[in-house]
């Protein structure tokens, strides 16, 4: 089936939204 | 007739679920701490009750809340550990989904453990290692001389699996090229 995927750069730049404090 | 409401604990279990605008993650996933206290035997009673969980989470921004939140492994003292393990996963090998399984470990001098700590567990969440289910958990062991992360997969008997877990680990951890990666299954280890 479909997996999800996500690379370093794009984790850390979803650091920074306001959902992630 | 009054009807008597049973609450079996597998539905009485929190899961964690995506919030609304959340990039949801593959698995959901649980961080762990322990802590052992010096002097004290490691049986595996002493291990289980030492281990306390620190939450759930099933999204990319969830994990941040709790991650931002958390010391670096590099700010610890003492003999710790943080597990970050799929939720319903002990971070134990008598754990079903761990006791045919094994984990890859890699020594690090001291002063790399925090970057190399955030590089693997971004790589798991992201699902950059391409194994399919057969992840289990990641765990950073910070010692008195160096310190330790491992990665642990369900069978540790595949090979594919094995040799695929450690090409990915050395793309993602950028490690110097003298180091050590060390295969131990995990009854190798209760050995």
């Amino acid at each position: 089936g479909t997996r999800i995927i996500y690379d370093r750069k794009f984790l850390l730049e979803c650091r920074s939204s306001p959902l992630a404090r | 007739a009054k009807k008597k409401v049973c609450v079996s604990p597998k539905y009485n279990a929190t899961i964690a679920v995506p919030g609304v605008g959340e990039h949801p993650l593959q698995y959901n996933y649980s961080f762990w701490y322990s802590r052992r206290t010096p002097g004290r035997p490691a049986s595996t009673q002493s291990y289980e009750s030492n281990i306390k969980q620190i939450g759930s989470f099933a999204s990319v921004e969830q994990f941040w809340r709790f991650y931002s939140h958390m010391i670096r492994p590099g700010d610890l003292t003492g003999h710790s550990d943080f597990h970050l393990f799929k939720e319903g996963i002990k971070p134990m090998w008598e754990d079903d989904a761990n006791k045919l399984g094994g984990k890859w470990i890699i020594r690090l001098r001291k002063g790399l453990a925090s970057r190399c700590w955030e590089n693997l567990i971004l790589a798991m969440l992201g699902e950059q290692f391409m194994v399919g289910g057969e992840i289990c958990g990641a765990v950073v062991s910070v010692r008195f001389q160096e310190d330790i992360i491992s990665i642990w997969n369900k069978t540790a008997s595949d090979q594919a699996t094995i040799t695929r877990i450690r090409d990915t680990l050395r793309r993602v951890l950028n490690l110097p090229p003298n180091t050590i990666m060390e295969y131990k299954t995990h009854t190798d280890s209760i050995k």
